[in-house]
């Protein structure tokens, strides 16, 4: 039961996935455009891929100032 | 500046690495800035410890998250050494630190810089070439369905949320290109690698840079 549940539940995030491809590929047809698709992460939510592998903050840089400076 | 520059043709950069289910991006960001660092002085390329960095940076959340700076500060405050990767495994999950005696071999950071090249990536392909592979932080929300190419649009700079590593550039074709080593092993992407458009500050990877001095 619980795996035709999660069966379900990966196969909407698919398809949720294939409708973001569609989305992100429209941008541009030039030769190196990126390409978007099926991949090792198409069968997480968005939310699951943001928890598992999103996780780096940034401390707020200074400008660079383009001094020779060691830190 | 030339008009490329890859670290990996100077076989300073070690290979695309696999951090799996742990949040260890801003490690694996820190760690392989230091380990192309230490190999560019002239020492053989050698992948140092992740986990150590992500077992005892204390001011990092481990596998919750952290940042490549906070852990270059921590690396640079406490001088502690990097071990070989060989010697303190990687486990993607967060473990008890292990403590080296200060005899131990290793790689320490002695200072490290951190900047905002926002508008400025000509100046940032310099740092790279100057300084060696850069710890950058991006948005990196449609990575999740990307394939290959070149990244120019609807990568928002709106939030960092990754840590990569920059080895290189390519301003020779129609879209000049960053070269990012990314941590989601060697099936995702190029190879493990993602090529970004140089200008605009596309995926916010001008944000926040950091060099690496050992």
């Amino acid at each position: 039961e619980v795996s035709s549940e999660e069966f379900k539940r990966r196969h909407l995030y698919f398809q949720d996935a294939t409708k973001r491809h569609e989305f992100l590929n429209s941008f541009s047809t030039a030769p190196r455009a990126a390409k978007y698709g099926i991949n090792q992460f198409s069968d997480l939510s968005q939310k699951e891929f943001r928890d598992l592998y999103l996780r780096a903050s940034a401390d707020r840089a200074p400008l660079f100032s383009g001094l020779k400076t060691e830190g | 500046l030339p008009a490329k520059f890859d670290w990996r043709d100077k076989a300073v950069v070690a290979p695309v690495q696999n951090q799996q289910a742990c949040g260890s991006c801003w490690a694996f960001s820190a760690v392989g800035a230091m380990q192309s660092v230490h190999a560019i002085g002239g020492s053989q390329l050698e992948q140092l410890s992740v986990q150590q960095v992500l077992d005892c940076s204390f001011k990092n959340g481990g596998c919750n998250g952290g940042s490549p700076s906070s852990a270059l500060n921590w690396l640079k405050q406490t001088r502690v050494k990097l071990v070989p990767q060989s010697e303190y495994t990687y486990k993607a999950r967060t473990g008890i630190c292990h403590f080296f005696s200060q005899s131990h071999d290793g790689v320490a950071v002695k200072n490290f810089t951190a900047n905002d090249f926002g508008g400025q990536e000509e100046a940032m392909m310099g740092q790279l070439v100057e300084r060696g592979p850069l710890a950058v932080v991006v948005d990196a929300v449609s990575w999740q369905d990307y394939l290959g190419g070149i990244i120019q649009h609807h990568c928002s700079s709106q939030w960092s949320n990754h840590a990569v590593l920059l080895v290189g550039y390519d301003t020779t074709g129609d879209i000049p290109y960053w070269i990012v080593q990314n941590s989601w092993g060697t099936t995702w992407g190029n190879e493990g690698y993602v090529y970004i458009k140089i200008g605009d500050n596309v995926c916010g990877i001008a944000d926040s840079v950091a060099a690496v001095f050992l």
